[in-house]
């Protein structure tokens, strides 16, 4: 088997993928068992950050030749939604604005379209950063005027 | 990239729920 619960090739299994989309930690929780299963989850488009999701997916294990910067792998791919409902908490996360990209230099993931600043995901859906305080504000202009140059 | 690491710290927009992240804090280490 494959992961830390030993799912088989094809096996179909329910997972939990939660409000905090993109955020650092966000992973996939394999049910009933509530943990992470150590497998990412791919294919899951319409995922809206804000929603709690109940979804099924199928095991698949890679079986091609492995790749010197890890390459692909064996993943959960997604299988169809069993339920999703708004988060209506409060609770803050966080977000991580380098990514590493290999092989290549840290990037800063974010650009600016007018007044607004967008940051993307690695499933490359975006997700516009807001903020109240105006420092907030300077500084995220500052890494993107450095990010520009 | 200048910084090893930007970390935003954030809650969900309600404004633009379900499109925007509200940061409340950003922390840098270059």
């Amino acid at each position: 088997g494959y992961g830390r619960f030993n799912l088989k090739d094809g096996q179909e299994v329910e997972l939990l993928v939660d409000h905090k989309y993109g955020a650092i930690g966000d992973v996939p929780l394999l049910l009933p068992y509530n943990e992470a299963s150590e497998l990412p989850l791919s294919s899951f488009t319409g995922r809206k950050p804000g929603y709690n999701y109940k979804i099924k997916a199928r095991m698949s294990a890679y079986k091609g030749p492995i790749m010197m910067d890890g390459g692909p792998g064996h993943s959960l791919i997604f299988n169809g939604i069993i339920s999703e409902e708004r988060y209506l908490g409060d609770e803050s996360f966080r977000l991580s604005l380098v990514r590493s990209v290999v092989p290549g230099p840290n990037l800063v993931i974010l650009r600016k379209e007018g007044e607004k600043f967008i940051h993307w995901l690695e499933t490359g859906d975006e997700i516009e950063l807001t903020y109240k305080d105006p420092l907030i504000g300077s500084k995220l202009e500052e890494i993107w005027q450095f990010n520009k140059e | 990239s200048k910084w090893r690491s930007i970390t935003a710290t954030v809650t969900h927009d309600q404004e633009n729920f379900g499109r925007a992240y509200l940061i409340a804090d950003l922390n840098f280490m270059e």
